[in-house]
């Protein structure tokens, strides 16, 4: 669960609203 | 005066705002300084985190940067993973170089930090890093790397074509020859009394590499002796390639 790197997929994927 | 090449002056407008990510992260820090006692976080917890932060501002940009964001997420994970430490060494390097100041570092918080105090407060190891840094400022500094080939050289880190199992490693290869041909002909056009540069940054570029190899074996060594805070992008990375 350690290495699945969940943070850097959600950080690449979410959506940006600007 | 030659033209600069279509890739690299793209890079240039993708490069983020110094002053609001120094803004964003001097912020963060101080409101971890703002904890209790107990919580609060020891100077190099606090480098940790400053590292930590200056990762998302890396993470944004990658997100933005021409061909990686006609990735998909597998594959730009992978890049990501490949060369995080690399990006962040050479971010340090690049600031160091605008710093213009041995004796010092210049922190992304905008704050400047003597090497004296760092040989006096930091371990060994750490401060065999920053010297090590130090010194291939120093060599960049005499090739005269200019913002151009920074931004180049930044986005050859990003597009490694030593990462296994991509998706689309096509397109990757695409970015590595096209940011390659741009680097050589800017370094050719606009510095063409210096000798085969274009050659020179690349060797350093491989410095770089092993630089950040060295010093993500270092913090891995300090996370297992529990000094890094946890829960953050900065160990999510360091524990990616360390199954």
């Amino acid at each position: 669960k350690k290495n699945n790197n969940a943070l850097l997929r959600y950080l690449l994927d979410k959506d940006d609203t600007k | 005066p030659p033209d600069i090449p279509e890739v690299i002056l793209k890079l240039l407008q993708l490069e983020p705002d110094e002053a609001q990510v120094k803004g964003r992260i001097v912020a963060c820090l101080q409101q971890e300084q703002g904890k209790g006692r107990h919580e609060r976080l020891s100077t190099f917890g606090l480098m940790c985190k400053m590292a930590d932060q200056t990762l998302f501002s890396i993470v944004e940009w990658a997100r933005s940067c021409i061909f990686f964001k006609e990735l998909e997420v597998g594959d730009q994970m992978k890049l990501l993973q490949n060369c995080w430490s690399e990006l962040l060494v050479f971010d340090h390097i690049y600031r160091q170089l605008q710093h213009g100041k041995e004796q010092s570092v210049l922190l992304v918080t905008g704050q400047e930090v003597d090497m004296s105090a760092i040989a006096a407060q930091a371990g060994s190891i750490l401060n065999t890093l920053v010297l090590r840094a130090q010194e291939l400022v120093l060599h960049l500094h005499s090739l005269q790397v200019d913002r151009q080939e920074f931004v180049c050289l930044k986005f050859l880190i990003l597009f490694s074509l030593d990462v296994k199992y991509l998706e689309n490693h096509a397109l990757v290869r695409e970015a590595q020859e096209k940011a390659n041909a741009a680097l050589l002909e800017y370094t050719a056009g606009h510095y063409p009394h210096c000798a085969d540069k274009f050659r020179q940054l690349l060797l350093r570029l491989a410095e770089v590499r092993a630089l950040s190899m060295q010093a993500e074996e270092y913090l891995y060594h300090k996370h297992l002796s529990g000094e890094v805070p946890c829960n953050n992008l900065l160990i999510e990375m360091l524990h990616a390639k360390r199954t």
